[in-house]
């Protein structure tokens, strides 16, 4: 079936790790054209997300550091999670992404609302 | 039916003026909580739009006026195209969101990924 996460999902996704700057996330969003990036730790399991709307709020309120804008309580999804399910905690949570994660906390995806409104068009 | 843009977009759309600052935009971001800002001229009229993303862009390259990173060439929906041709739109440009304007370019509201996404969940 196609309505799995594993199946809409983005497979490669940048992430970065938390003693980066506000600056090098912002930079990654510009060069990866992506609004969502996950926060890992040095074995890739996912401790936090940043996205353009906390990088927005750190111009807003003149904060400088990327430690006190991430957010620490990550929405995830799993792999054989329904795409219903995924939309239900975007919806409930007001957020466009999830990253999907592993029994280990790895990084497998991330699936945002983009790629589900896609499912709706012909191509 | 319930399939038409007018159905599923946001009535209420924060908006700014062209002479406002980047740090303005930002808040008005944090304190709506969204990340898709038209910009207006003082009759109203759609004459470019902001986001997140552009923000973030601002902050990688140290960009100070609003006024040189707002896009100005904006992909617009009309009250009566249907979900699926404001889907098909956000796809090709890969955006998040349009602007609903009427003849006289006048902003009526504003459709986003996540709204679309929403319609797959059950409430
Ligand atoms: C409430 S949302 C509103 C804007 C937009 N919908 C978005 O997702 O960025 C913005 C906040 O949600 C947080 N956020 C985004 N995705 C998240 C996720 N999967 N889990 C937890 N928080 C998340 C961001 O860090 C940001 O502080
Ligand atoms: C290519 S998108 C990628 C990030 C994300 N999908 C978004 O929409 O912000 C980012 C750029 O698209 C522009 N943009 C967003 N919505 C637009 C719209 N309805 N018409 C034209 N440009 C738009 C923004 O100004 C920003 O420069």
């Amino acid at each position: 079936s196609d309505n799995l996460v594993q199946d809409v999902m983005a497979y490669s996704v940048p992430s970065i790790e938390e003693n980066a700057t506000l600056e090098e996330a912002a930079k990654l969003m510009m060069d990866c054209r992506v609004t969502h990036i996950p926060v890992v730790s040095n074995e890739n399991t996912l401790i936090g997300i940043v996205t353009a709307w906390d990088i927005s709020k750190a111009v807003a309120l003149k904060i400088e550091s990327l430690d006190q804008i991430m957010t620490r309580k990550v929405v995830v999804s799993r792999l054989d999670e329904t795409i219903e399910q995924a939309a239900e905690k975007m919806k409930k949570h007001n957020i466009s992404s999830l990253p999907v994660i592993d029994n280990k906390q790895k990084i497998k995806g991330l699936i945002t609302t983009d790629h589900i409104s896609t499912l709706i068009t012909k191509y």
